[in-house]
């Protein structure tokens, strides 16, 4: 089963596979390219000794002994590379998973937090409009407390017009009046029978 | 499969970061 | 222990040395043997350039990688990242495969600071909803005594008005 190696992939940005993978290539391009130029020199300093077809004989001989090698050196390296350096360890966590090991949550937890969320969405939103049906309310109240205020002053008002022109407490001196008026029945009373 | 490693783990590394912008965005819009 | 970046051109290096063993003088004479009868010095000069090419592309094409995939300063970081788990056994974290359930953890804290502003915005809230409740309660208490004032002024009126007509009355009589 192939190893993606996802994990060095997103660190790397390229995986491991296809980084040995192009050195592989390159490499093996190499080996042909300079194999190529050496069969290129001695065709022309051999000018003509030798049969070409002979020299490409020898350079595969010698190419597929090198292949051979280099196939297992580069095995060999490809191994190593991928165990020591390409790799993250088991153990290790990428920086930019870090909030995995400190918030761990179950779909669950998750929802019953977005519920919760949610909840305390809509009793702000009550609140926010308690609020103002109470705010709605005071200013109500103002106006009434103003006009109360205002009919209690009239009151007030009143009974100072009355003292002003000399009855204090309105009522008192309409008892004041009553027993004057009284009076003033009685000595009329008088006043009448004398005359008789 | 080789670029579909690479992009997978590419989105693994970036797109919580360009979700997180969104998720932040959309609460700190709500606070306001 | 050696970084990453020290490791991985040791491990070139002596795929390279071991690559060079192998294709020894003796293994290039024996495949170019005609070539050697003829001329051996040229075979000489010649394996030592094909060796020499062979070291300079090598050390050239990894460099370039090490280039393109600005693989030291990724060595040294990955060094510092795994030097920073050194005390850790267990095997680590690693993506589930389920992008929503992997998210979900990004957006944890957040979520978690978004609720306790929530919390808080909700508790000032209802702290001056109470307030503005206690301020309305107290209003009505106001409105009722303002009331009750007003009654006991009107009764007050009302009785000594009576008492006028009453007054009157006898006047009249």
């Amino acid at each position: 089963s192939v190893d993606p190696m996802a994990y060095e992939a997103q660190f790397f940005g390229f995986t491991p596979q296809t980084c040995m993978l192009r050195i592989y290539i390159a490499f093996q391009d190499y080996l042909f390219e300079v194999l190529q130029v050496v069969e290129g020199v001695m065709l022309k300093k051999l000018d003509g000794k030798i049969n070409p077809s002979q020299i490409r004989k020898c350079t595969e001989k010698f190419l597929l002994f090198m292949k051979e090698h280099f196939d297992k050196l580069f095995t060999k390296m490809e191994e190593m590379l991928l165990q020591l350096v390409l790799n993250i360890p088991k153990n290790v966590l990428l920086p930019e998973d870090r909030v995995q090991e400190q918030y761990r949550c179950s779909e669950e937890e998750f929802r019953a937090l977005q519920e919760e969320v949610r909840q305390l969405q809509e009793q702000y939103r009550a609140e926010v409009a308690t609020e103002q049906a109470l705010l709605a309310e005071l200013e109500e109240q103002k106006i009434v407390k103003a006009e109360l205020e205002k009919t209690l002053q009239c009151f007030d008002e009143l009974e100072n017009i009355c003292r002003q022109h000399g009855i204090g407490n309105f009522k008192e001196s309409l008892a004041l009046l009553t027993q004057s008026s009284k009076k003033l029945q009685e000595v009329l009373k008088d006043v009448e029978e004398k005359s008789k | 499969f080789d670029e579909l490693i690479v992009e997978t783990a590419t989105r693994r590394k970036q797109w919580p970061k360009k979700i997180l912008v969104h998720a932040i965005q959309a609460m700190k819009a709500e606070q306001e | 222990a050696p970084g990453r970046a020290q490791v991985f051109s040791t491990v070139v290096d002596t795929f390279l040395q071991k690559l060079v063993t192998a294709a020894s003088y003796q293994r290039f004479v024996s495949c170019y043997r005609c070539v050697y009868k003829l001329q051996p010095q040229l075979t000489r000069s010649i394996y030592d350039q094909f060796i020499s090419q062979l070291q300079a592309c090598v050390k050239e094409e990894i460099q370039e990688v090490k280039n393109e995939g600005n693989l030291e300063e990724l060595f040294s970081s990955l060094d510092k990242i795994v030097e920073e788990a050194k005390d850790r056994e267990e095997p680590a974290w690693r993506p589930s495969g389920i992008p929503e359930q992997d998210v979900r953890s990004d957006l944890l804290p957040y979520l978690l600071q978004h609720r306790a502003h929530l919390r808080r915005a909700l508790r000032d809230r209802e702290q001056r909803s109470s307030a503005a409740a206690e301020a309305v309660l107290a209003g009505r208490d106001r409105i009722a005594e303002l009331q009750q004032l007003i009654q006991a002024r009107q009764q007050a009126w009302q009785a000594s008005s009576k008492e006028q007509r009453e007054l009157i009355m006898t006047f009249q009589e």
